[in-house]
């Protein structure tokens, strides 16, 4: 079983994992065309 | 506490205007001009009149940056883009502030005044963090602060002859936020910690730019760190997804460092291997399977591959860092190397055992010091090495023993109990690597314990020490596979014959797998 | 034989909880590393178009900053001036490029929404876009099939290239669906 600290370390990552880092938040401001992820179909190409 | 009565509107307004002047056209026309009249505007404030005040500013001004950022991250009706652009409009400005401060601070060629005024800044920023993470706990957003870090760490790693001189200490002031911010003391900063860890740029600049490898014992002092704060939760094997995907961006950094700078983890696999748990096979096998990239290695499935006569072979690899300072207390160490150098005291084998056990943590189950173990059996066998290479002879089955070396190993394979074998075995196979003189030894070590065992199961565990890590998906060491592979091939083993081989069906299934795909 | 966990009937349990599923298989048999987005047999380096360790890809190239002349930073300039993002009024080249270049973005849908208004249709299972050639009808018409001439769009070469095809009307994407904030651009171009 998982100490104290250890524990209260979980329950942080788990709060954490609710608002993940997003690529954009190392990149610059685009102003022009921002970034905007949005789930494409899976046959368009991805890369 | 008691910041002067006026401080915040002051601060305030100076941050507003300063946004202002960033985003306005005017001002990019003209950065420096726009720079040093705001630098006389603060002056005038009376900001940069002492020590505490400049720190007070600093601190108010990561406040309210942070403050503006929760205020955006609740708005329900805008998109994430628009969030992070209102959020981004402030922290990318006060970056911009910061940065110029850091560089004109003092002299051109005064460089103590410009990295002490950054160390103040990260540390104000460092502890505006932590008390943020302990006040609010879940609802910590780590949003505002992995925006100013790497921004500014982008800003400060700009080509430009002030920076360029100022850069070691740039790097090493940022190591060391990032090793106070470790998981362990921020796990709410966790997942923004290991994307600044793994940025193109910081890598780059730790890994790639730095001359002399300069960066890489800071940088492989983080992953130790991460490595630390993943292993109670992989050690259970139950991953919960929080930890599951950390895992897994872990295991994408690793493969970039193996694909791109191998030798860094050829240089660290000792320290690494510290701390992975026992039962993160693949993570390890990762690690192991690094060789220099000037290397080519023979393909270990050759039928009839001589390992002995492999150049590479004699070649002692470099470790980092001085795995023999583990040895400890002095006194057990001293009685070491007696006994390697003249079989005594006699003792000091049955002396072994209770020496590499430690008294448990509270709910753990691991009754050894794994990190001696560890010193131990690389130390023991390094030494068997140039004992060997002192008599003129090579390492081979036929020169390992009889050595004080191989008894070591034989007593602790014989009377340790399966827990503290499983440990020394596995010790021995984390040498197994790419080619060279510590893969070789180790290499016939394994061969020679399974060949001269006096119990079965000695070779059970053994086996299993190698075929767990053969099972998992790949890469696999080098090392591991042609000692594998000679263990089920060569008849001096008689591998077959064993019961433990036959266990099962699912056990014979999978031996008779492995072995087509090894053989 | 060893009973406990460190030996082969210990490895064994352990296998069968990550066949099972009782147990995540991170572990035991592990992760295929080749499924995490990275090209392992790059003769480049990997970190300098690392996007994270939470991508599935790497950076495209428009998201990789680099240091440039601060005179080339004009946004801050012209930015009033630039005429507002408008689909209808671009060339196909320019629609192609932003198809290809904004992999798993909005902007790849709106595109894709706009290349359907010009009567491009993109095949599911070609993974291309065609169009019927201009004047060729197909030989042959059926409710779920036809047979014809049409132009593919070939991306490696980078222009169209006509050819004969047996095209089953339900390989062929359906009108995209736009998130709300971008089709009612979209539907008027004068807007």
């Amino acid at each position: 079983p998982l100490v104290k600290d250890h524990l209260y370390q979980l329950t942080m990552l788990d709060a954490a994992y609710q608002h993940l880092p997003h690529p954009s938040d190392s990149e610059r401001l685009r102003h022009y065309l921002p970034r905007c992820p949005f789930p494409t179909p899976s046959y368009y190409y991805q890369l | 506490f008691d910041d002067p009565p006026g401080l915040h509107e002051k601060t305030e307004n100076l941050l507003i205007e300063w946004v202002n002047m960033y985003h306005s056209p005017q001002a990019g026309r003209d950065r420096t001009k726009a720079f040093f009249s705001f630098v006389q505007y603060m002056h005038q404030q009376g900001i940069l009149k002492t020590d505490d005040l400049i720190s007070r500013f600093f601190r108010l001004c990561t406040e309210m940056c942070v403050d503006l950022c929760y205020r955006a991250l609740v708005e329900q009706n805008q998109s994430p883009t628009l969030i992070r652009a209102k959020c981004f409009h402030t922290l990318d400005a006060f970056v911009r502030l910061i940065a110029l401060l850091v560089k004109h601070s003092g002299d051109s060629g005064n460089t103590v005044t410009k990295i002490n005024l950054l160390n103040k800044i990260l540390g104000i920023i460092t502890g505006v963090l932590m008390q943020d993470h302990e006040v609010r706990g879940t609802e910590f957003q780590q949003l505002p602060y992995h925006r100013l870090f790497i921004m500014l760490f982008i800003e400060l790693n700009a080509p430009e002859p002030i920076l360029e001189s100022i850069n070691m200490q740039v790097l090493i002031a940022f190591c060391s936020v990032f090793m106070f911010l470790r998981p362990a003391k921020a796990p709410g900063f966790a997942y923004a910690w290991l994307e600044l860890l793994s940025h193109r740029v910081f890598i780059g600049r730790l890994l790639a730019l730095t001359p002399q490898q300069r960066g890489w014992g800071m940088y492989a002092q983080l992953l130790i760190n991460l490595f630390r704060f993943l292993s109670p939760f992989l050690r259970n094997a139950e991953l919960q997804k929080p930890t599951h995907l950390l895992y897994k961006g872990t295991l994408r950094v690793l493969l970039v460092l193996l694909h791109d700078f191998p030798e860094f983890l050829c240089d660290y696999y000792y320290a690494f291997c510290d701390v992975v748990p026992p039962n993160c096979i693949q993570m390890r096998n990762l690690i192991l399977s690094a060789f220099p990239r000037k290397m080519r290695l023979p393909d270990p499935f050759t039928a009839n591959l001589k390992v002995d006569s492999l150049p590479d072979i004699t070649v002692e690899p470099r470790i980092l860092p001085n795995y023999v300072q583990m040895i400890q207390p002095a006194s057990f160490k001293k009685d070491l190397d007696s006994y390697l150098q003249t079989r005594a005291p006699i003792t000091f084998l049955s002396e072994l055992r209770s020496s590499l056990q430690q008294n448990p943590e509270p709910n753990s189950h691991l009754h050894y010091n794994i990190p001696l173990i560890n010193a131990l059996v690389l130390y023991v066998g390094t030494q068997a090495i140039s004992s060997i290479q002192a008599k003129g002879q090579v390492t081979s089955m036929g020169t390992i023993a009889p050595s004080s070396h191989v008894d070591i190993f034989q007593y602790l394979a014989v009377n340790l109990d399966t827990e503290g074998r499983y440990l020394v075995l596995t010790a021995i196979a984390n040498q197994l690597r790419y080619p060279n003189s510590h893969t070789h030894y180790f290499s016939c070590c394994m061969l020679y314990l399974f060949a001269q065992a006096n119990n079965e199961q000695i070779q059970e565990q053994i086996t299993r020490v190698l075929l767990e890590r053969v099972i998992v998906n790949r890469p696999h060491p080098w090392g591991l596979l042609i000692t594998f592979i000679e263990m089920i091939k060569n008849p001096t083993y008689k591998f077959w014959n064993h019961e433990f081989v036959h266990c099962a069906p699912e056990v014979e299934k999978m031996m008779e797998g492995v072995a087509q795909s090894c053989l | 034989m060893v009973t406990d966990q460190f030996g082969i009937v210990g490895l064994l349990s352990f296998i069968r909880a990550a066949m099972d599923g009782t147990m995540v298989p991170a572990i035991i048999p592990g992760i295929d590393l080749t499924t995490l987005g990275l090209n392992l047999n790059s003769p480049e380096n990997l970190y300098s178009t690392f996007q994270s360790p939470w991508a599935e890809a790497p950076c495209r190239p428009q998201d990789i900053d680099f240091h440039v002349p601060a005179e080339y930073i004009t946004n801050i300039y012209i930015r009033f001036k630039l005429a507002p993002i408008k689909f209808f009024r671009y060339g196909e080249d320019l629609l192609f490029f932003l198809f290809y270049m904004s992999g798993g973005d909005v902007l790849q849908l709106a595109v894709a929404a706009e290349l359907y208004n010009r009567d491009w249709r993109y095949h599911k299972e070609e993974r291309t876009w065609m169009t019927r050639a201009p004047g060729m009808e197909p030989i042959v018409k059926t409710n779920s099939y036809e047979r014809g001439t049409y132009y593919f769009f070939d991306a490696v070469k980078w222009r169209k290239v006509a050819r004969e095809f047996h095209l089953e009307y339900d390989k062929l994407e359906e009108r995209p669906t736009l998130p709300s904030f971008l089709s009612q651009n979209m539907n008027n171009p004068n807007q």
